[in-house]
């Protein structure tokens, strides 16, 4: 389901980022 | 006190994003994140398209905490 992979993806890079963040502001990688 | 935590933060974020405190994070904003995260423009500009819900090109708090409410929620409940 494309819909689906789409949806997964995101998902992905808005952990990445969101976890990105969350090590910049504790400056734990 | 959960949901009260993620708002917090889901503030902090936003006025990271949000460094010229306009109320809402464009692109660009979001670009410029590019020097202080680990992340390449294109996975910003993924970050973007994901968050921005209407897809208008910018971001308000309230997208931008729902965003992060699912990212949130999902990783204090696996």
């Amino acid at each position: 389901d494309p819909n689906m992979k789409a949806g997964a993806t995101s998902e992905g890079v808005l952990a990445n980022f969101f976890n990105s963040l969350l090590s910049k502001k504790t400056g734990t990688p | 006190p959960c949901q009260l935590a993620m708002l917090r933060k889901a503030q902090e974020f936003f006025q990271t994003c949000d460094a010229e405190g306009k109320g809402f994070i464009a692109k660009r904003d979001m670009q410029r994140l590019h020097k202080e995260l680990p992340l390449s423009l294109e996975e910003l500009e993924d970050v973007f398209d994901a968050l921005d819900a209407d897809g208008n090109g910018f971001l308000t708090p309230e997208e931008f905490t729902t965003g992060f409410s699912h990212f949130f929620f999902s990783q204090s409940n696996p």
